[in-house]
């Protein structure tokens, strides 16, 4: 079970910890400020007051234990940057930084960030999409009926093109992608595609469907 | 093809304006300053200077014959909410608004906004999820190179099935789901449904296999 830290508990900061812990995960939340401290102690695990900025204070609280680290510092940019430095030269294994600008987010980057965040933008780009493609996406999250699971590709399908497998006819299952096992994803695979060892078919499709599949 | 007015050209409204408009949209971008539309001018249909908590100018932009208004004014809570009562009364048929606090989204709900959209909460959620389990969704949704998309079924497909047209085969296409005339969504259709005429698909795939479709 991964361990997580979010430093800078900003509206986005406290979202990433408590929506982490209430999947049960374990969550360290760190900002500077008693009372943004305070505000989030019952919804994680642990809350700590500290200057992320203090290569002192990261190692006092073992930042380096952590698997997942998120920096989300919004107005000082100085700060934000200065702290996912020190996260990367500690040997944090994955960072995710917030930006407020591009040039913001440019510079994460290249000093080691692992996945940068912008959340105007990017909730911009899904407003957008939700606006034309009838909400599908979040009917399909937010349904009980259906869910998106990740399968592992038995043996028995590997080898075998998507054609052959005929999902859609055989189990009433959608193949959104397949991760391969070097982490590439392949969207919309094509039907000659042929499922690799290692596979995992990302999958839409009813919750007793699904259940058949995973029983096979 | 319905017609989008994003007003307040901040991150998140930017974004929301951009996209739209490179998905094939009608986008006129609203913004009382000057330098904010002269930015984005070139990425949308139309862009105007204008005061959204003026009636007066509300009327003359025509923003009665939108389908759709975006208010995605941060800071100034106030302008928000008045432009959205605003847009409520003159009778809009849609409106999306960025809430800034819990508050500021309650009381948006309560003057009439149809949905609400916190930006920072959102993406923390997402992010969240996605460092847990890997959000295709995401992928597919902030990925440039792919879309989502609605297409009206056209007269050849009609009385053909999911399994005869082949989409995924010919054209790297996935349909996610049928919207029948009624309105009613059929998610993960089956291979054998087949297609009526007045049905819209939802498609994802990549941009250039969608813009061929669409040539079809
Ligand atoms: N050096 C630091 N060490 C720890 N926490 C910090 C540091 N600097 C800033 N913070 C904290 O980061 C949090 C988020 O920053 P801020 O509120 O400026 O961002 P924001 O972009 O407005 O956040 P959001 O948009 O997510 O609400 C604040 O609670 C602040 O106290
Ligand atoms: N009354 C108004 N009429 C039209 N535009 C307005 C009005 N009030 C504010 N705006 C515009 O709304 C835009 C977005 O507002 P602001 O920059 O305060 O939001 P923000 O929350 O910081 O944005 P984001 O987080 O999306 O970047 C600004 O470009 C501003 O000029």
């Amino acid at each position: 079970p991964r361990q997580f830290a979010v430093i800078g508990i900003g509206r986005f900061g406290a979202s990433v910890a408590t929506t982490l812990y209430e999947m049960g995960n374990d969550v360290l939340a760190i900002d500077s400020s008693e009372a943004k401290v305070e505000g989030i102690v019952d919804k994680v695990t642990h809350a700590a007051v500290a200057d992320s900025t203090s290569e002192i204070a990261l190692k006092s609280l073992g930042i380096t234990n952590f698997d997942v680290v998120i920096v989300s510092i919004g107005q000082d940019i100085q700060a934000s940057i200065l702290t996912t430095l020190l996260l990367k030269e500690l040997g944090v294994g994955y960072i995710v930084a917030k930006a407020r600008t591009m040039l913001h987010g440019k510079v994460l980057q290249k000093i080691g960030a692992d996945r940068i965040v912008f959340p105007e933008r990017d909730m911009g780009i899904r407003v957008a999409h939700n606006l034309v493609a009838a909400n599908v996406l979040d009917f399909i999250e937010l349904s009980p009926e259906y869910s998106i699971v990740e399968i592992i590709v038995p043996q028995y399908m590997v080898g075998k093109s998507l054609r052959e497998l005929d999902l859609r006819a055989r189990h009433d299952l959608n193949v959104l992608a397949i991760r391969s096992a070097d982490k590439k994803i392949n969207v919309t695979p094509a039907a000659t595609d042929r499922m690799q060892r290692g596979d995992v078919m990302i999958v839409v499709g009813k919750n007793d469907k699904i259940q058949a599949l995973s029983r096979e």
